[in-house]
């Protein structure tokens, strides 16, 4: 029942980060993003690094972490996650 | 799949396709419900070792050892971490955590892109023949990403990179969601980075058709595939008291009906509930069912599911009756008692007796395979149309492809029907939506790209739709089944692929990632949606006047706005330029516009091209001029090159709103 209240409570997003404003401390882009969810949330955990198709990662956030989150150096875009159905 | 292959002449073409070290050399991916690695259609015999390109790998998990993968199979990869982070942990006894196929659907798909050749295979007797996928000799591999809760976007968009880094050639989609921008679409973005690598990406269009405006899948480096009918029917005939007979479809093998004719009752009246016509769950009356035939409304719950309840309720079979929404579309079903479902018009036919009779009776008569209907193929109800809501100047869906009673593999964890209380194991299916089309494209994609490396995913979807057909041999246009009338581009797009002519297109409409970039600048994109697209930092030039009508697509979508409180015969003129690239021999082309309407007057310039030498490069502008015509006009044409030989054909879609 908790799990699931958590849950509820978060959204989960897909994060795409700009890898060329990469501040000059990171070495790896993965510390970059963690380092980033970690600056709005403690609990947050990266689901997917993406690093083909777009630069980013997905994680699972509240309403008022991913507003934070959007206001960081060097996001791009904040999607939410999206439902798809078989044809 | 059986028929499908004698259907689009790739019997005829087995000489003119490499079936030797090209197409071997390619791998489809599909993105679908996991797969049934013990099919017979994912038997290697024959097939040379593993491309050594080839990076992916079969994931071990719930009930799928990677051993079972071979030289056809060669991968299988499972993705569920946004599914589980919202829908909470996978229920193992429910869906396997891993790449095998609970589902029969991602077999399906798979099978029909890429399966190899098994003789003898049908459905209960039903279809029988060899099935075969449409790049027999292709590997596939399964990215699973499908789950009983649905699809999500993270995991989806995490398979795309995954097969892309794996080394695909071909992707297939058989999913949508709606129709967001591009730039909130995981499977546009991932399909640009797909493309963008030389990968072919094809989706279905969605079943939300006959509405306008219902397609999935819309961005202009996918290739949209609609569904249409095969010339192959399982007709079931329906006898009443009468002795009037109506003819439908079924797929129920199991004890047939007794020769006397049954009592016979409208689910409607044999219920409590308001929406009893629907027979859903627990709404039949079983003392008013038992032991009769009863007449079941299409909508709402699946076709197949109707057929359970009725079956529940005591009932002796079922007459599945489709409503305006379906027209005559016949959707064939393995229900679980004998059951038939009837078009609108029989079914209004059949209700007329029902309703008059105060003692109706009836029987189901089972008719097996029928293979010669014509007209076919004809334009799937359920397949999603036009006009794009996201670009009104890009025409989709691109082309059809078979989609309606597909024959392919299936997986050994489900009944056909797909219900839990179906337990019976089919080693091939028959099932129907744009999911079924959109893997007939993919597997000749994959032809193409065997026979021509060198093109581009643009070219190849250029050489498909531009070889499309569009009328019948008799010259009558395709028909669209939900209204038994002809049909129009934005049901079709091009048409109805023609895999021998699209190896031999003579001239494409190329396209590159330089193309797609300014057509995101021409749609007006800030630079952070250009870099979602994109996945890089590119800055539309202010002094580059960009068009969408100027993205060098195969096909003219031209909407005019209808001018507003002007009071006068206001002439519009809309040009598009487009660039067609030679890839045959020289020669001299002649353009030809076909457009019926004199509403719009269509100019071409130059009206001849001519190539001298292979990948040649020539322009063209069409200028379309109009008068306004009231909001929701619509006329089609079509403007077709020539030299003698080739036929390189475009649709013109032209709307007022």
């Amino acid at each position: 029942a908790t799990e699931k209240q958590q849950r509820q409570n978060k959204k989960t997003y897909i994060v795409h980060m700009s890898k060329s404003h990469m501040p000059a401390d990171f070495v790896e882009h993965k510390q970059w993003y963690d380092a980033s969810l970690r600056s709005v949330s403690d609990s947050a955990e990266i689901m997917y690094t993406y690093d083909t198709v777009i630069h980013g990662f997905s994680t699972q956030l509240t309403e008022e972490e991913a507003e934070a989150l959007e206001k960081q150096h060097g996001i791009v875009s904040i999607m939410p996650e999206t439902r798809y159905e078989l044809h | 799949t059986t028929r499908t292959p004698m259907f689009l002449g790739l019997d005829m073409a087995n000489n003119m396709f490499p079936a030797s070290t090209s197409e071997g050399d390619l791998t489809v991916g599909v993105l679908d419900t996991g797969v049934w690695p013990e099919s017979k259609s994912f038997d290697d015999t024959g097939l040379g070792p593993v491309p050594s390109s080839w990076k992916g790998q079969c994931e071990e998990g719930k009930n799928f050892n990677a051993a079972t993968c071979n030289r056809k199979l060669i991968g299988a990869r499972f993705f569920s971490k946004g599914y589980e982070a919202i829908q909470g942990p996978i229920d193992e006894s429910k869906e396997s955590k891993s790449p095998r196929d609970d589902d029969g659907h991602g077999t399906h798909t798979s099978t029909t892109a890429a399966g190899s050749a098994v003789s003898d295979a049908n459905l209960f007797g039903y279809a029988s023949g060899t099935a075969r996928g449409m790049a027999a000799r292709a590997r596939v591999a399964m990215y699973k990403v499908c789950w009983i809760g649905g699809c999500f976007s993270t995991d989806i968009l995490a398979a795309m990179e995954k097969a892309i880094d794996d080394g695909v050639n071909v992707l297939s989609l058989s999913l949508g969601g709606g129709s967001p921008d591009y730039y909130r679409d995981s499977v546009a973005i991932g399909a640009f980075g797909a493309m963008e690598k030389g990968i072919f990406v094809s989706c279905s269009a969605g079943n939300a058709g006959p509405s306008s405006y219902s397609l999935s899948n819309e961005a202009p480096w996918i290739t949209t595939v609609g569904a249409g009918t095969l010339d192959r029917d399982f007709p079931a005939y329906v006898n009443l008291g009468n002795g009037m007979n109506f003819t439908g479809v079924s797929l129920y093998n199991g004890t047939a009906l007794p020769d006397t004719l049954l009592p016979f009752v409208y689910a409607g009246n044999a219920s409590n509930s308001t929406s009893g016509n629907l027979c859903m769950s627990g709404t039949l009356v079983p003392e008013k069912v038992a032991g009769k035939i009863v007449l079941c409304d299409r909508g709402v719950t699946a076709r197949v599911q109707k057929g359970e309840v009725v079956k529940e309720a005591g009932g002796a079979g079922m007459i599945l009756a489709n409503t305006d929404s379906n027209g005559e579309e016949l959707v064939a079903d393995a229900h679980l008692l004998p059951a038939t479902a009837v078009g609108q018009k029989s079914g209004d036919g059949i209700k007329k007796y029902l309703f008059s009779d105060p003692n109706p009776t009836a029987t189901i008569i089972l008719g097996g395979t029928k293979v010669g209907i014509q007209p076919s193929p004809v334009v799937a109800a359920f397949s999603s149309r036009g006009p794009s809501s996201i670009t009104t100047e890009i025409l989709k869906p691109d082309l059809i492809a078979p989609g309606v009673n597909i024959l392919a593999g299936w997986s050994g964890a489900v009944g056909p029907t797909g219900l839990s209380v179906d337990n019976r194991r089919v080693g091939f299916n028959i099932i129907s939506g744009t999911s079924m089309s959109c893997p007939h494209v993919s597997g000749l994609a994959t032809l193409l790209k065997g026979a021509h490396p060198e093109w581009s995913p643009a070219a190849i979807r250029s050489a498909l739709m531009t070889t499309a057909y569009t009328a019948y041999k008799n010259g009558e246009q395709l028909q669209d089944i939900a209204t038994g009338k002809a049909s129009t581009p934005f049901d079709y797009g091009a048409g109805h692929v023609d895999p021998q002519k699209a190896l031999d297109p003579g001239l494409i409409y190329d396209l590159t990632t330089d193309d797609y970039l300014n057509f995101l600048c021409a749609l007006n994109y800030t630079p952070s949606q250009i870099t979602v697209v994109s996945n890089r930092n590119f800055t539309c030039n202010d002094s580059v006047k960009y068009s969408v009508a100027d993205l060098n697509y195969p096909s003219f979508a031209v909407p005019f706005t209808t001018g507003l409180g002007s009071g006068g015969n206001k002439v519009t003129v809309l040009k598009y330029t487009r660039t067609l690239t030679n890839v045959g021999a020289s020669g001299t082309y002649k353009v030809s516009v076909s457009f019926p309407s004199e509403s719009v007057k269509i100019a071409v310039e130059p009206a001849a091209l001519s190539f001298s030498q292979m990948n040649e490069k020539k322009m063209y502008t069409v200028s379309f001029s109009a008068n306004s015509m009231p909001s929701g006009t619509k006329d089609f044409g079509r403007l077709q090159w020539s030299d003698g030989n080739h036929v390189v054909g475009s649709p013109i879609a032209i709307t007022w709103t």
